[in-house]
């Protein structure tokens, strides 16, 4: 059996709102340790791995391994209709056909809950290998959402080349082009504004703009992005939860 | 001109 209570329904939202425009059906597997679950979108160019671990619920219980498999639209359908700060509790039986979302207010007078029916979703869960990167980059999400933003106006490719000092952004379009630089610097005063670079080796990457456009979406769940590079591997950004983290694998254009 | 990789020519199933 399931249950799993988060102590703000916001929390769960903001998870789902953070992957579900690029992805749909999702199995989740809920253990002893927590609730993961990965997807990859129907383009097969980004992969979507999530880990919510027991610090991230106010209370937590899972007996025996349960895959709850999701049509993300539809649980963002019945996630709107509870208050942001309603407790949320995932209550789910060992072999269920259906999950339940429990919503209560913080005085308990208005208990609402909804059954969402599961799905049997065929996907192969991906090995993710521990890659190598060559430059791990740390930026406020707010100027990783403008930089995408701006620049994926211009082009639907965004280039992206690291060196010792630097980290710029460019595109090249029909209308136009555009670079954005940011050097990293430490703000002592507010450190979640800081940038910082840490660089093994120069690196240059073009990505689908369409597809940063979609992982932005995770900014919803921290005021920090990191993102890893690597010139032969998918780039890796990651949204950091209290306990957990959303992350995004997104592989390159390569010139042919 | 660059080609779009995807991610299955990087991360096999498990």
């Amino acid at each position: 059996m399931l249950e799993a209570k988060f102590e703000e329904a916001s929390l769960f939202k903001r998870i789902i709102d953070g992957f579900k425009d690029c992805v749909q059906l999702v199995n989740f597997q809920c253990k002893q340790d927590g609730i993961i679950a990965q997807a990859v979108d129907d383009s097969r160019v980004l992969l979507v791995s999530l880990e919510i671990g027991v610090e991230a619920f106010q209370e937590y219980r899972c007996d025996h391994p349960i895959t709850l498999g999701i049509d993300l639209a539809s649980l963002s359908k019945i996630l709107r209709c509870g208050n942001n700060n309603d407790t949320l509790t995932l209550i789910a039986e060992d072999t269920p056909d259906s999950v339940m979302l429990l919503f209560e207010d913080t005085k308990k007078d208005r208990i609402a809950e909804f059954n969402l029916k599961l799905m049997d979703i065929d996907a192969d869960f991906l090995k993710i290998e521990e890659l190598v990167y060559e430059s791990t980059l740390n930026l406020p999400a707010t100027e990783f959402v403008r930089v995408v933003r701006e620049l994926g106006q211009l082009s639907d490719s965004l280039n992206i080349t690291v060196t010792k000092e630097t980290i710029k952004f460019a595109c090249d379009g029909d209308i136009g082009s555009g670079t954005i630089i940011l050097r990293p610097f430490i703000n002592m005063e507010n450190p979640s504004e800081s940038i910082k670079l840490e660089m093994d080796q120069p690196v240059e990457l073009t990505f689908g703009a369409k597809y940063l456009a979609d992982i932005v979406k995770g900014s919803a769940l921290s005021d920090k992005v990191a993102i890893r590079l690597s010139s032969e591997a998918p780039a890796l950004f990651q949204f950091d939860l209290k306990a957990g983290f959303l992350q995004f694998f997104l592989a390159p254009k390569f010139n042919d | 001109k660059k080609r779009q990789i995807t991610i299955s020519e990087f991360f096999g199933p498990k």
